[in-house]
């Protein structure tokens, strides 16, 4: 079969699917200081999937503001920094509006997803981190 | 705050996959 590291070159998805490549992405990240944007991504997936779950109206309030505060609001930030002024002021709408929707930061996640898939996964496949690691 | 991180922690893992 083939090793899991050699799928994590067969696309962002791939990567994305596998813990140990999720690990050694999130260390790059890191030392690249953009680790933030593993995070949103991951935290976007997280909230659309609460829709499925047992989860309270409240919370999903809560958690919205939560990514919105961490990730979006402070305009230096890497993710913020990488998502269309657009994107950012219909997110603060549904926040401030308590429009919560479970695919709310769908358009913000596929930006940084863009992102990381024209820049950092390709850095990431040609990094002495993953090279090492293979 | 510590239970803010822990919201945002669980959601962002909720979303990762599981070990195979």
């Amino acid at each position: 079969p083939t090793p899991p590291y050699l799928k994590w070159a067969e696309s962002l998805h791939s990567l994305l699917d596998d813990q140990d490549g999720i690990l050694l992405f999130r260390t790059f990240l890191k030392q690249e200081e953009c680790a933030d944007m593993l995070d949103f991504w991951f935290a976007c997936s997280g909230f659309r999937k609460l829709e499925a779950g047992e989860v309270t109206e409240e919370k999903k309030v809560k958690l919205a503001k939560l990514i919105y505060k961490k990730y979006i609001l402070d305009n230096n930030g890497i993710v913020s920094r990488q998502i269309k002024p657009a994107t950012k002021s219909f997110i603060r709408d549904c926040v401030m509006k308590l429009h919560i929707d479970p695919a709310m930061f769908d358009q913000a996640q596929t930006e940084i997803q863009t992102m990381m898939e024209e820049n950092t996964y390709p850095l990431f496949l040609k990094s002495d981190l993953y090279l090492e690691y293979t | 705050i510590d239970s803010e991180d822990d919201l945002l922690q669980e959601c962002i893992s909720s979303a990762m996959p599981k070990k195979k």
